[in-house]
């Protein structure tokens, strides 16, 4: 009996749902290199406000099932700017209904001088910092921030067409730059046809009050489409020599740690370096890279555990197409014939509960409404190195509604993706 | 590629160390 409950969960069905009000964590603010993370959509984000165009759980799971299409899509094959650009970022398609991925995590940064606070999702799944840029001259989707103004900012410039930095943006965009009027033109386009083009450009980027670093280079988006739920754009913290850490690296050494908390109605946090305290209970596994996604932190999965015991899973069935982990993804995604054994074993150790209806692209869920505390097997995931990440009870489920409470894992279309 | 998301992520302390390439976790992180 002591075997089984070590291996199980309970939980308070209540404790499922966000709460109301934020109830936020103050550890993040004694870090001078901290940022408080939030929930894209929840009451402790600004962008909460704007509840009309918060989208439902099912359009949630669309929007990331559209982002895994995005990542995928970067293995199968490189796109180029020419798809959707020439030489002018003011003649560029505009495509209605398109999606970047739901993001959902979000901090605040400052951006020029003086510094215009601004919302980004952060996202370890791409390199390039951009945001929407006034005069906007093509499309800016609605955003909560004000949307930057490069002209109301001392420390603004454009980078140069004929600059080796404007080259540069292959690797970290997928996309050769443009050039318009000698202002080199980015554009970073999504597998499901969402994009930001604009002015690759130079400014005072301020994460804290204490952490300042001029010339930071960001995209100033003249032509964004894509659902951002009121972000004002992204944090880009891959691995390409344009990304955040990287431009940081002189200062933060490429080391940055985060937390992203247990529900929609609480904090987390992002901090960039070694002085923001690491537990020391972390567990390293090496970092793989994977062809032609060198922009990717890969990891190594091993193999995985459900309530204690192992799944017949040959470790070849993971290594065959590698895995990722990324801070815009929702949902982890399986080679299917490991999903198909978690799920095997996942529902025979939920016989005891009522299944519910598929949400979108999850396909086991089950209807707590009848039940004050439930338990439930613990996952665990074992990564090269010997390390063990055991998933948060809140990690294990996606909830629409305590009636709708699904297992939080979809499988790939195929095992080599 | 599989992919490991942010719902498993969660109160998770998860550490990118690019320079020596490697990856940590730790559970309780955001307490």
């Amino acid at each position: 009996a002591a075997a089984a409950i070590q291996h199980r969960h309970t939980i308070h069905v209540s404790s499922l749902l966000p709460s109301s009000i934020c109830q936020s964590s103050a550890q993040e603010l004694d870090k001078k290199s901290s940022l408080r993370v939030v929930h894209k959509h929840g009451p402790c984000s600004e962008l909460h406000q704007d509840k009309a165009n918060i989208p439902t759980h099912a359009e949630i799971l669309l929007q990331d099932e559209a982002r895994v299409k995005s990542i995928h899509s970067k293995f199968a094959n490189k796109g180029s700017i020419n798809d959707i650009d020439q030489n002018d970022a003011a003649n560029l398609p505009a495509k209605d209904g398109s999606v970047v991925g739901s993001g959902n995590y979000i901090v605040t940064v400052g951006l020029g001088s003086p510094k215009k606070d601004l919302n980004l999702i952060f996202d370890t799944g791409s390199d390039i910092t951009w945001t929407q840029c006034q005069p906007c001259a093509r499309s800016c989707y609605k955003q909560k921030d004000p949307i930057f103004e490069p002209s109301l900012s001392s420390s603004y410039s454009n980078i140069s067409c004929s600059s080796t930095i404007c080259n540069s943006l292959s690797s970290a965009t997928g996309n050769s730059p443009g050039c318009s009027s000698s202002a080199c033109v980015y554009g970073i386009q999504y597998g499901d046809s969402s994009f930001s083009v604009g002015f690759f450009a130079k400014d005072t980027l301020s994460l804290t009050s204490t952490d300042v670093f001029p010339n930071f280079l960001f995209g100033c988006g003249q032509n964004n489409q894509g659902l951002f739920g009121g972000a004002a754009g992204l944090l880009g913290l891959g691995r390409d020599k344009l990304s955040l850490p990287s431009q940081t690296a002189a200062k933060y050494f490429k080391y940055f740690s985060y937390c992203l908390p247990s529900s929609a109605s609480s904090t987390g946090f992002l901090t960039f370096g070694y002085g923001g305290g690491v537990s020391r209970s972390v567990k390293f596994t090496p970092l793989s890279t994977i062809s032609d996604g060198t922009s990717f932190y890969g990891i190594d999965i091993i193999g995985m555990t459900v309530g204690g015991q192992k799944l017949p899973i040959s470790a070849s069935v993971f290594s065959a197409g590698g895995a990722i982990i990324d801070s815009g993804t929702v949902i982890t995604r399986l080679p299917p014939t490991a999903y198909d054994a978690l799920k095997s074993a996942f529902r025979k150790q939920m016989s005891q509960y009522p299944m519910a209806q598929p949400l979108s692209i999850l396909d086991t869920c089950y209807d707590f409404s009848k039940y004050s505390t439930v338990t439930i097997p613990k996952i665990n995931f074992f990564l090269s190195g010997s390390v063990v990440v055991p998933i948060d009870a809140k990690g294990i489920f996606y909830v629409n509604s305590i009636s709708q409470v699904c297992l939080a894992f979809a499988p790939n279309g195929d095992d080599t993706d | 590629v599989g992919i490991f998301g942010n719902t498993q992520q969660k109160t998770l302390q998860v550490v990118y160390d690019g320079a020596k390439g490697r990856l940590g976790f730790a559970s309780g992180g955001c307490s």
